[in-house]
């Protein structure tokens, strides 16, 4: 699992640090862009909306960094069995490796990752679903939503869809009749011109 | 029992409802939720036709319906509400299609809470919570959002009646948008410039009396109305409000912090940001309403993937589940990892609002800004992934994902408007960003940051490290 700069990329602590350092990046980023504009002549205001595209990114990667950051703590907190604790694992680290794909030129402009690592990383994310297929269900269930909270016919606890879509589509006032009102308005004389 | 359903289940090697006391804050708190399920759909009052083949008046009529039984039936839950939060579920599953009090026991309530005087507290929470009065907050304004400085409408206060007369000067100042404001509310509190002894004093908030306690007619020189079909929310009146000349006594402004005199004199709250307190609290509601958004489409179409069977995986063989298929899992799972990873954030998130508003109640503001640029940020960045999010969970549903029988129209429509209200994602995000800049700058001076800015003190090295 190591790659060639001898890094575990499933580590958790690993991918707390990385969010970290590409949520900085992104901040002293905008951050410089601000007194460059600021360096210019612009007062405050103007600087910070000259710079407003790399802010809103910067606020963007902070938030994130939050949330990944927030779900390994409550990772190592959680008193559960092991096998859901290894579930909860693979599920955060789904969570972050799939953000760094997506999220790929922030971690590799500043050199946080390689283009070798981010390569390894999208193997990764590949190779967690089918761990994470075994349970997929079990997750979705452990939500409780009871029917009547889920309102939807293709996600009935039952999994009985066609046969409510069937029902469903027979409770359309449309067809209420097998005939509707609007052929003798309007088809009826079209049909027979 | 769908068998192909089933053998996902017998297939886990983990115990759902292990995980489900988890969510729901263990195994006491879960049997209240589901003890509160019972209580709600096994009462035929709170059945009806699908919202679906409704009218939108029907539709209205049918929310105010089961948010009045909800209200009566409340009390009888005894042990079932003992805070916001079961009183919140218990609301959200009764009145499903749109809780017509919603902002009453929210906003409104939580407004007078923190910042009216105790006099006008004592005045006003009785009857909040009696339901003598209904009230709503109205802080939008047609031509002005989430930039509350721009708001226009004014509050001029008259020392000779010691009254506050408040108008909409121009046609973009009328009130729009605030939920329950068109036909339900009596009351609202009102966002207004403060104008005294000829100054602009910036916006303040009021209690305005709207409608009549005797007919419910609007008063005089108040105009109000519903603002007409909207993409979701059908149970809703969101509405208009416009004040002519509308007089409300002194004591109406709520003066926790900010006060005006009898004779005007203005003495300023210390700290800007209390006024906006109330749109905190309801931003960690969103990080809430993101997580539990995504769990509800992530459920729906995992469950449906695994009962739909499409195509073949090679000539000849049967149709596979769609879920085995690698694209539909990858479509689906990381959503569900973040449906998880925004269950946990949004805890953090509703204890580090309790934290703070208590340390504010204590007269201690230090981490007012902190909770800010939280709030902002994690109720933009959650809000804007589950809307996403949302589509792709329809999407991979096929055809069946675009009827209302799936569930998803109605929930993207009523999740949606949380990337817009209380505050547009982009504005928030930027709030975030000048918070962090500002962080940044004092952390290389050396100041010590606060819990969730902290790691702007160290230099990439020791990040590294």
């Amino acid at each position: 699992r190591a790659t060639s700069a001898g890094r575990d990329l499933k580590d958790p602590r690993l991918l707390v640090a990385l969010y970290k350092e590409r949520a900085m990046r992104q901040i002293m980023f905008a951050s410089d862009k601000v007194e460059a504009a600021r360096s210019e002549g612009l007062d405050l205001v103007g600087a910070l909306n000259r710079a407003s595209v790399h802010l809103v990114r910067a606020a963007n990667a902070h938030s994130h960094l939050l949330v990944v950051e927030n779900f390994h703590e409550k990772l190592q907190e959680l008193k559960v069995s092991q096998k859901l604790k290894k579930t909860l694992l693979q599920l955060f680290q789904l969570y972050a490796l799939d953000g760094i794909t997506n999220c790929s030129g922030e971690f590799l402009e500043d050199g946080i990752l390689s283009g070798t690592e981010v390569k390894a990383i999208r193997q990764y994310v590949v190779e967690l679903l089918p761990l994470i297929r075994v349970n997929a269900v079990a997750l979705v269930d452990a939500f409780d939503f009871r029917d009547e909270v889920l309102d939807s016919v293709l996600g009935r606890y039952d999994g009985n869809v066609y046969e409510e879509l069937l029902k469903w589509a027979l409770s359309s006032p449309l067809n209420k009749t097998d005939v509707h009102p609007s052929y003798d308005k309007y088809l009826k004389p079209l049909l027979h011109r | 029992i769908n068998p192909d359903l089933q053998r996902e289940r017998d297939a886990a090697t983990i115990d759902p409802e292990e995980l489900t006391r988890i969510i729901f804050d263990g195994a006491k708190e879960l049997d209240k939720k589901r003890k509160l399920e019972d209580a709600v759909f096994n009462d035929p009052d709170y059945k009806s036709i699908p919202l679906n083949f409704m009218s939108r008046e029907e539709q209205y009529e049918e929310g105010i319906r089961r948010s009045a039984i909800a209200v009566t039936k409340k009390e009888a839950l005894g042990d079932l509400i003992e805070n916001h939060n079961d009183l919140i579920s218990y609301n959200t599953l009764a009145c499903g299609i749109g809780n017509a009090f919603f902002l009453h026991e929210s906003m409104f309530a939580d407004s007078i809470k923190r910042m009216a005087t105790d006099e006008l507290k004592q005045k006003m929470m009785p009857l909040q919570q009696k339901f003598e009065i209904i009230g709503t907050y109205a802080q939008t304004e047609m031509g002005h959002g989430t930039f509350l400085r721009g708001l226009e409408t004014t509050a001029h206060y008259d020392p000779n009646t010691q009254e506050f007369v408040l108008n909409s000067p121009t046609v973009t100042s009328t009130k729009w948008w605030p939920g329950a404001l068109g036909k339900t509310s009596t009351h609202a509190v009102v966002l207004a410039q403060l104008y005294t002894q000829g100054k602009c004093h910036g916006i303040h908030p009021f209690v305005v009396q709207l409608r009549s306690l005797e007919d419910h007619k609007s008063l005089p020189g108040i105009t109000l109305g519903d603002i007409g079909p909207k993409f979701g929310y059908g149970a809703n009146d969101n509405g208009f409000l416009r004040l002519n000349n509308h007089r409300i006594p002194r004591e109406n402004m709520l003066m926790k912090y900010s006060q005006v005199a009898p004779d005007g004199t203005y003495t300023k709250p210390p700290k800007a940001e209390l006024t906006y307190g109330t749109m905190t609290f309801i931003r960690s509601m969103i990080v809430r309403a993101s997580a539990f958004g995504l769990a509800r489409g992530t459920t729906i179409a995992i469950r449906y993937s695994a009962v739909r069977r499409q195509s073949e995986m090679r000539p000849g063989e049967p149709e596979p589940q769609v879920l085995s298929y690698p694209t539909q899992q990858y479509k689906l799972f990381p959503l569900l990892a973040t449906a998880y990873a925004f269950f946990f954030v949004q805890k953090k998130m509703v204890e580090t609002y309790s934290v703070v508003n208590q340390q504010i109640n204590d007269g201690d503001y230090t981490r007012i800004q902190e909770l800010h640029g939280l709030s902002s940020g994690l109720k933009a960045f959650t809000s804007w992934a589950t809307n996403v999010g949302l589509e792709i969970c329809r999407m991979s549903c096929g055809g069946h994902g675009y009827s209302m029988s799936s569930g998803f129209p109605k929930l993207y429509v009523d999740f949606t408007p949380n990337c817009t209200y209380e505050g547009e994602n982009t504005v928030l995000l930027l709030q975030t960003a000048r918070f962090l800049v500002k962080s940044l700058k004092e952390g290389k001076r050396g100041a010590k940051l606060p819990g969730t800015v902290a790691y702007l003190s160290s230099n990439v090295t020791e990040l590294r490290a």
